[in-house]
């Protein structure tokens, strides 16, 4: 059999490592290996790369733990404000969006562009009627809410302070590695 | 930001991420994950990459379509490739974050600047490894 092969991100987490409990750590690996594994499992069946990459980053996009679909951090507005892309390396093709709302699974919504229109980037409230048309899943503003996130935006929303996920503490430089 | 990339049996690449973008983020600011060739691209005479890390960055510096290139016109490595955009270019930028990618013959390269990354990766007939960088 040719070879074929996986890799996933589940991002720069939000936790610093001080903060990384045991149950917590045990949550974001459980998490990354369901992903990782439905991408392996079609990957092994025969199936096609962008199927397992869509596939993956759904998965994860379901999972509050990450900064994507359901848990995504909080904008200025207090609003959940997503991006997605994705790319066939044989075809070239790619689809991407940005700054949607209430979108269950961006990345499906990308997908979709490659499949269902000449264009490769839709923005805002246009890229959201293309998934209406298109019958991509909607949630309402609570399905995307993790207390987490709210917290952190908490700390910084009356400031013009932005949060990458992974948050270097400013007193120790805990948080800064090279790998 | 999350994200994947694959070789399947018939010799083609994928590349995806999804993200919601910076805490507290303002004016429909994007980053470089919707953008292609910046944080997600995919070849197949070369590899397929998914970026995260601090967007503005990776945008400047085209990351995910640097590593690319240096693999078709320098005749790099994946690692070498990976290794000079995020270790060496990304860092002069004073961009942090990192990608994960692999290549047509199933290498992987998971490389970062930054703390907390949540990786994983799989290759044909071999283990799972899913591991946190902390």
């Amino acid at each position: 059999m040719n070879k074929f092969s996986i890799a996933i991100h589940g991002g720069a987490g939000t936790i610093t490592p001080s903060s990384m409990t045991p149950d917590k750590e045990k949550a974001y690996k459980k998490a990354l290996t369901d992903a990782l594994s439905a991408g392996y499992t079609i990957l092994a069946g025969g199936g096609d790369a962008l199927d397992a990459v869509q596939q993956a980053v759904q998965l994860l996009e379901d999972c509050p733990l990450f900064n994507a679909g359901k848990g995504s951090v909080f904008t200025k507005e207090g609003k959940h404000e997503m991006d997605a892309s994705i790319m066939c390396g044989k075809t070239l093709e790619a689809g991407a969006v940005a700054g949607v709302y209430n979108i269950k699974n961006p990345v499906k919504l990308a997908r979709a562009i490659i499949t269902h229109s000449d264009h490769v980037f839709l923005s805002g409230h246009g890229a959201e009627e293309f998934a209406r048309k298109h019958r991509i899943a909607f949630e309402p503003e609570e399905y995307f809410f993790d207390a987490l996130r709210y917290d952190q935006w908490r700390e910084v929303r009356d400031s013009d302070r932005f949060m990458l996920d992974h948050t270097v503490e400013p007193e120790t430089g805990e948080g800064k590695k090279f790998g | 930001t999350v994200g994947a990339v694959a070789l399947d049996v018939k010799g083609n690449l994928a590349a995806a991420t999804s993200t919601g973008g910076m805490t507290n983020k303002n004016f429909n600011r994007i980053g470089d994950t919707p953008v292609i060739g910046a944080g997600t691209y995919a070849n197949n005479a070369t590899c397929a990459v998914s970026c995260t890390g601090h967007g503005e960055y990776f945008i400047r510096a085209v990351v995910a379509y640097d590593v690319s290139c240096l693999m078709e016109y320098k005749g790099y490595s994946l690692q070498q490739a990976c290794e000079h955009v995020v270790s060496d270019k990304l860092v002069k930028f004073g961009g942090e974050g990192g990608l994960i990618a692999i290549d047509t013959t199933g290498a992987v390269a998971l490389p970062f600047n930054s703390a907390g990354m949540y990786r994983g990766y799989r290759k044909n007939n071999e283990e799972a490894v899913v591991a946190i960088y902390k």
